[in-house]
């Protein structure tokens, strides 16, 4: 199966 | 203070209803280049993007930084009474507690007036890095509607595989498997139904379908839509509103468990 990432992951607070 | 006239008032509507159903409450960022929305949906999966420039309203005025907390459905319940060729014109004081929203018809012979009470919203921006995507496609919106809608029947994930042969959208469900495969296609006569693929390297991405049918929604702002795609990294999908005016959509995507 495949796991949803985050997108916080990739994109960080500015 | 704030005062904004969009002539093609519809855009307003449009850009709302594509971005009600993945956010609910969030800051319309006001400055002097224009209108910016930031806000990522509950589940931290997806991020819409919206930036509706200063050039866009005739006329555009706003002297400093002013953040309008919006709730989405609260809006579109104002925006119910928007008609289709109504001038809107958007006011707001420096520090508001509401949104003067007045629609105008072409004739001007009927004016409507709301005020919507605004929110506090405590919202992170988050910083979206310059990507060179490995794969860029641009082909018509109703195209990449109905292929995320139709996959969606079967399965909850789509594979989107980029080559030099063309685009793969498939998937696999219960009851068996589907892909579409797209290529490179000129329509001299009717350019909106172009598909242009290109391509630095091949990429191959699993998202959540739910998702994109979710962005789909944004299809009545353009009849094109752009996705760009690199390995490892969220999808882009762009509808172009007027101008260069824009809504993004980003996505995260699936990963070997």
């Amino acid at each position: 199966g495949k796991k949803q990432q985050s997108l916080t992951s990739f994109f960080t607070p500015k | 203070m704030l005062e904004a006239r969009l002539s093609q008032s519809m855009v307003l509507k449009k850009v709302v209803d594509a971005i009600k159903d993945l956010v609910q409450d969030c800051n319309f960022d006001c400055n002097d280049s224009g209108i910016a929305l930031q806000a990522m949906d509950n589940s931290h999966v997806a991020l819409v993007s919206m930036l509706l420039k200063a050039e866009s309203f005739e006329p555009y005025r706003c002297d400093r930084n002013i953040a309008l907390g919006v709730n989405l459905v609260s809006l579109t319940k104002v925006l119910r009474a928007l008609q289709n060729d109504d001038l809107v014109t958007l006011k707001a004081d420096d520090a508001p507690d509401s949104l003067n929203i007045t629609f105008e018809s072409s004739t001007a012979d009927r004016i409507s007036e709301y005020d919507l009470k605004l929110m506090d919203i405590d919202q992170e921006h988050l910083g979206i890095p310059d990507t060179e995507y490995a794969a860029t496609v641009t082909m018509p919106s109703t195209e990449f509607k109905r292929i995320c809608t139709d996959l969606q029947a079967m399965s909850e994930s789509v594979t989107i595989e980029a080559t030099k042969d063309g685009i793969k959208f498939s998937c696999a469900g219960d009851i068996g498997n589907g892909a579409v495969t797209l290529r490179n296609y000129q329509n001299v006569e009717k350019e909106h139904l172009n598909v242009d693929i290109e391509l630095t390297e091949p990429v191959s991405l699993t998202f959540s379908l739910k998702y994109l049918v979710n962005f789909c929604k944004a299809q009545p702002l353009s009849d094109r839509v752009k996705i760009c795609l690199s390995n490892e990294v969220p999808l882009l999908v762009e509808y172009l509103i007027t101008g260069t005016s824009y809504l993004r959509f980003y996505l995260a995507p699936k990963v070997r468990d």
